[in-house]
């Protein structure tokens, strides 16, 4: 026997539901049930109770593939920075309140535990706070920080930030920018600004792992307006169902490199395709 | 674009003279995509759509109301009767009136104090804010940012580890002011004792008010983290943020139809002036696109 459509009707409802309540973009569980019903009608099973099962891994299949992108080993990038007397340059961008400058202070702390000099840019120059946020850290991680006066360029803080790690021979760059709504034509044009002028090695996206459908709006703008090189979802820790991964995996096809999952500094895990799958299927 | 299927639909709709099932429960299939693109709660857009296909089919429309204007009128007021119908304003009885802000990790809360404390000083209150963030770096340096400008007196202490005392004596500091906000930090449902110190920290306070501050991009879990938010004290507001995005705010919807409490504001911007009263026929037609 083979499966028909109507065999997997109640099944794939089923499991469009997790992944909808998974926070999956509506449009991107569409998809991925839509592909694992082609990949599944007019297979052969023995039993008419295997179509469950076939289900399940065709699923399974579906969420890796669209995981499965080859991203940028940072720390790589980062010795042969140090070999080459260059520094990497990371740009982080997203919107309002996704743990950016959190996420950059995590960073920051693991790079220096393993023997490297980061030096962070508080290109955050507008948010009440920003600056104070960023140096906090800074000096708690016993790292340099390039800032200037509220107000200022953000460009020209991550220039010197750059200028001043080249100088001092420091293998990394973490350049913080503030939040934006990807709708904010002039916010958008700032950070290609920053872009232009610093040219980032690596452009970092940090979204909210609670976010629902909007991340593909999110990711989209974003990567349409400066090329994102990987993704980090904070706030894992909240019990997200994590389901903005797919959305965002499936939506630019940039790798996820890894997930925020507290608010300290020990607090990140590199982003395993099998924490999807293990948060979809229990 | 869901939009625009939603105006097709709404259009087949237009067109009929009479109510046709089969049209009817494609509206309702449509009204069902659009209500999850906007993060409403899949359970609760699944029961909303029995709701309204229920009653599309079985009310008899009113004399010359077409069949659109019947689902849509259904919907409308499905919507409403979860949302309420217009957010009742602040309400300053006793004085010095506490409102006790708290919400997840980045969800706006201290932008939002500032926000509402301008709202209200130009009300001709007199209100004054009070910092116990102990968690976050440069949490009192943000809101003295935020309050200084305006003249509006902030109480904190970066050296003080101690929410609890910090709420005492910001309480006890501003108690000839009118309105007293308190900013919290932020914490989520697995944070079991953040959600501890949380019930802790409302009894030290005592609020006439407990708003709580929602994302709006936030999806699904909106529901539960609301739920373990309103175990910990009784929430009487909800402020929706990052409305001038491109989120509906669905999340929020199910936020109010588990714990009840009317939305009041949303924020539409990082400015203090970004700040506006609720209004449910705005958010109504911005959730279905
Ligand atoms: N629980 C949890 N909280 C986090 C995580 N990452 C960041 N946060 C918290 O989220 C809040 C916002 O973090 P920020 O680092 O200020 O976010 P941001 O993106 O820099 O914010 P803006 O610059 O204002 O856009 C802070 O309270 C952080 O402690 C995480 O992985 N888990
Ligand atoms: N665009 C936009 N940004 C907002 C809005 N409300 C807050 N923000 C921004 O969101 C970010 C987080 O705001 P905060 O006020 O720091 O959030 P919070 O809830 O106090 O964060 P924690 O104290 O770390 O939990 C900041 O960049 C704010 O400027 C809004 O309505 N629209
Ligand atoms: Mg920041
Ligand atoms: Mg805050």
């Amino acid at each position: 026997k083979t499966i028909s459509q109507g065999d997997l009707e109640d099944v794939l409802f089923e499991l469009e539901l997790s992944l909808l309540e998974g926070d999956v973009a509506l449009e991107v569980a569409e998809k991925i049930i839509k592909s694992v019903e082609n990949d599944l009608v007019g297979r052969k099973i023995k039993r008419r109770s295997d179509v469950a099962l076939h289900t399940q891994d065709a699923l399974k299949k579906a969420i890796s593939e669209i995981l499965m992108v080859k991203g940028p080993n940072v720390m790589a990038l980062a010795q042969e920075a140090r070999k080459a007397g260059e520094p990497l340059k990371l740009m982080f961008v997203g919107i309002n309140g996704t743990g950016k400058t959190t996420t950059i202070s995590k960073l920051a702390d693991y790079f220096v535990s393993k023997g490297f000099t980061p030096v962070l840019a508080a290109s955050d120059t507008f948010r009440a706070g920003a600056i104070e946020q960023i140096t906090h850290h800074a000096e708690n991680l016993k790292i340099k920080i390039i800032k200037h006066q509220k107000g200022a360029d953000p460009a020209a803080v991550a220039y010197d930030a750059v200028e001043h790690a080249r100088a001092q021979k420091k293998e990394l760059v973490f350049i913080d920018t503030a939040g934006r709504m990807q709708t904010n034509t002039n916010l958008m044009d700032e950070m290609k600004k920053i872009q232009r002028v610093v040219k980032p090695d690596l452009v970092i996206f940090v979204g909210d792992a609670l976010t629902g459908n909007d991340v593909v709006e999110q990711a989209t703008k974003f990567n349409d307006a400066v090329g994102l090189d990987g993704i980090i979802l904070t706030k894992a820790d909240a019990d997200a169902k994590g389901g903005a991964a797919l959305s965002i995996g499936y939506v630019v096809q940039k790798p996820i490199l890894f997930l925020g999952v507290g608010q300290g500094y020990k607090d990140i895990i590199e982003f395993k395709p099998d924490w999807m799958v293990e948060q979809i299927f229990g | 674009n869901l939009g625009k299927n939603l105006t097709n639909t709404m259009k087949k709709l237009a067109g009929m003279a009479i109510i046709d099932e089969e049209v009817v429960k494609e509206a309702i299939k449509d009204i069902q995509r659009a209500l999850i693109q906007a993060d409403v709660n899949i359970k609760l857009v699944l029961n909303l759509s029995k709701t309204i296909e229920k009653r599309a089919l079985s009310e008899k429309p009113p004399k010359r109301v077409t069949p659109k204007e019947h689902v849509i009128k259904i919907v409308y007021e499905e919507l409403v009767h979860l949302l309420g119908e217009k957010a009742p304003e602040v309400e300053v009885e006793s004085k010095p009136f506490k409102i006790l802000f708290m919400g997840l990790q980045g969800s706006g809360k201290t932008t939002t104090i500032g926000k509402l404390a301008r709202y209200l000083q130009k009300k001709g209150f007199n209100p004054a804010v009070v910092c116990t963030d102990t968690w976050r770096p440069a949490a009192y340096e943000q809101l003295r940012q935020l309050t200084e400008s305006l003249s509006i007196p902030l109480y904190g202490d970066p050296d003080n580890e101690d929410a609890l005392d910090l709420a005492k004596k910001g309480i006890n500091k501003f108690k000839k002011q009118d309105i007293i906000i308190v900013d919290t930090a932020g914490r989520h449902k697995e944070e079991q004792d953040l959600l501890d110190e949380m019930k802790q920290i409302s009894t030290v306070v005592d609020p006439d008010e407990v708003m709580l501050v929602i994302d709006g991009t936030i999806g699904q879990q909106a529901r539960e983290q609301a739920l373990a938010f309103s175990q910990t004290t009784d929430i009487g507001s909800i402020t929706i943020t990052k409305l001038d995005g491109s989120a509906k705010g669905g999340g929020a919807l199910s936020a109010v139809a588990e714990i009840g409490a009317p939305i009041k504001f949303i924020g539409t911007g990082e400015r203090i002036e970004d700040l506006e009263a609720f209004d449910p026929d705005r958010f109504i037609s911005r959730l279905l696109g």
